[in-house]
């Protein structure tokens, strides 16, 4: 497999919506 | 050519070569706090204060060779998984060791367990399932970790599992081993890629994410055999999709969503929020895939990648031959050979005015970035399924070790079917 790794994620806001089948990206949270 | 220079800084950033490297300091300890929400800290960045045993911290390469370990893990138990259904069982034909390397497990967050409680740094791994934590006595051997050992007799409410509990066999999937028994009590074992393990007893207790949620009877591993590359943390914090993970036991409560931001080593401190607070503006969702072979993995769809605004000529089934994980245990992204190939050959284009240098581990397109003062590095999109278009942080493009050694920060896998 591919693998997103974690310093691609970095500052990324990243939502596990496991129940509703899917992920999300979205801009910067954390800086 | 000015309209050119335009376009091409349009799709590049362009920075101060200081800004590349490691921040020595703590700049900011805010975050985004909000309910059921826990700061995440980079483990050896200058926000943690598992760092500071700098004589044993490990090298940039180290990090990168301890990534590998996991990456080959991962590829090994998920071709382990898709091979089981084609062959007839035979145990010789079976690798004798499954189960993913912790690699770096790069960031960590503090949670309570016990009443009352003691507060405890964990590895936040969505690449793996079962919680566990060092237990006095600790039998055989538990290694240094920043905070007192966690103890079960001084809890209130901590209590073993029975090996003829249901609870006990759910062990099976979440580990990959079957539980053991010692007297009555179900035992847990779990073996990681690069040799490092955990064995214990199988309990429950009280977990305290915040002050205001709590998760009674959580099922966690009380370690008394742990040895690897967990040094500093007190354990693991299993965020899978398997039964026991974290998630899978809080569904009633947080309905299995989860949101984090993980901070730039550089840039103080992030967040693990469980819950939909309902505050997440200018998400962009993708179809969260699910493989019936390796069904704890977080599989997503990746459909092109674009470097310094050009698309990448990549075919989607160089994509969907063998999928896409999404796992924040691993710490430099992994690509099928040819869209990796793809990529370094745009990323070199654009960047040949600088010097390269010397592969730094896994990571082998290098530049000597120490004459300059700025430099202009081009923008990286990665787009998935459901046109979801997501723009890389200058953190996620580039790893540097020095200014003489700054790195594109991805590789390829050796095989395209991995």
């Amino acid at each position: 497999v591919g693998i997103f790794g974690n310093v691609q994620q970095q500052t990324l806001e990243v939502v596990y919506d496991v129940a509703g089948g899917k992920l999300g990206f979205g801009p910067g949270k954390c800086s | 050519r000015q309209a050119t220079e335009s376009r091409r800084l349009q799709h590049a950033h362009t920075v101060k070569i200081s800004s590349l490297l490691p921040a020595s300091v703590c700049t900011s300890t805010k975050g985004n706090i909000k309910k059921a929400s826990l700061k995440v800290v980079h483990r050896h960045g200058p926000c943690s204060q598992l760092s500071k045993d700098k004589a044993n911290a490990p090298t940039l390469s180290e990090i990168l060779s301890h990534d590998q370990s996991r990456v080959n893990s991962i590829q090994s138990r998920i071709a382990f998984n898709s091979r089981k259904n084609s062959l007839e069982d035979s145990q010789a034909t079976l690798p004798s060791k499954s189960g993913s390397s912790l690699g770096s497990g790069n960031y960590f967050v503090t949670v309570g367990l016990g009443s009352p409680k003691k507060d405890l740094s964990l590895i936040f791994d969505t690449g793996s399932d079962l919680t566990w934590t060092q237990c006095e006595p600790c039998v055989r051997y538990c290694y240094k970790q920043q905070e007192p050992t966690f103890d079960p007799s001084k809890s209130a409410t901590y209590s073993n599992i029975t090996c003829t509990s249901p609870l006990c066999s759910q062990l099976s999937s979440a580990t990959g081993n079957s539980p053991g028994c010692s007297s009555t009590t179900c035992l847990y074992g779990i073996q990681y890629g690069d040799q490092s393990f955990s064995v214990g007893y199988f309990g429950k207790e009280k977990l305290t994410l915040t002050s205001t949620d709590v998760v009674n009877d959580f099922l966690f591993g009380c370690g008394q055999n742990n040895q690897g590359l967990f040094r500093g943390t007190a354990g693991l914090l299993g965020l899978g999709r398997d039964k026991l993970s974290l998630v899978s036991q809080t569904s009633q409560k947080y309905g299995k969503y989860f949101s984090y931001c993980l901070p730039s080593m550089s840039s103080s401190t992030g967040h693990l929020t469980f819950g939909n607070s309902g505050t997440s503006s200018g998400v962009k969702f993708t179809p969260l895939l699910t493989d019936s072979q390796s069904p704890s993995f977080y599989f997503i769809d990746i459909t092109a990648i674009s470097v310094g605004g050009r698309s990448l000529s990549i075919s989607k089934s160089v994509f969907s031959t063998a999928g896409t994980i999404i796992d924040s245990g691993t710490v430099i992204t992994r690509l099928p050979p040819a869209a990796y190939s793809a990529m370094r050959t745009t990323f070199r284009q654009l960047m040949k005015n600088y010097p390269m240098t010397d592969a730094l581990s896994i990571l082998d397109t290098c530049y000597d970035l120490s004459n300059y003062t700025t430099v202009t590095i081009p923008k990286i999109n990665f787009f998935f399924n459901g046109n979801v278009n997501v723009a890389l942080d200058l953190t996620g493009i580039l790893y540097a070790a020095s200014a003489s050694q700054v790195c594109l920060a991805f590789a390829g896998n050796s095989d395209a079917t991995d």
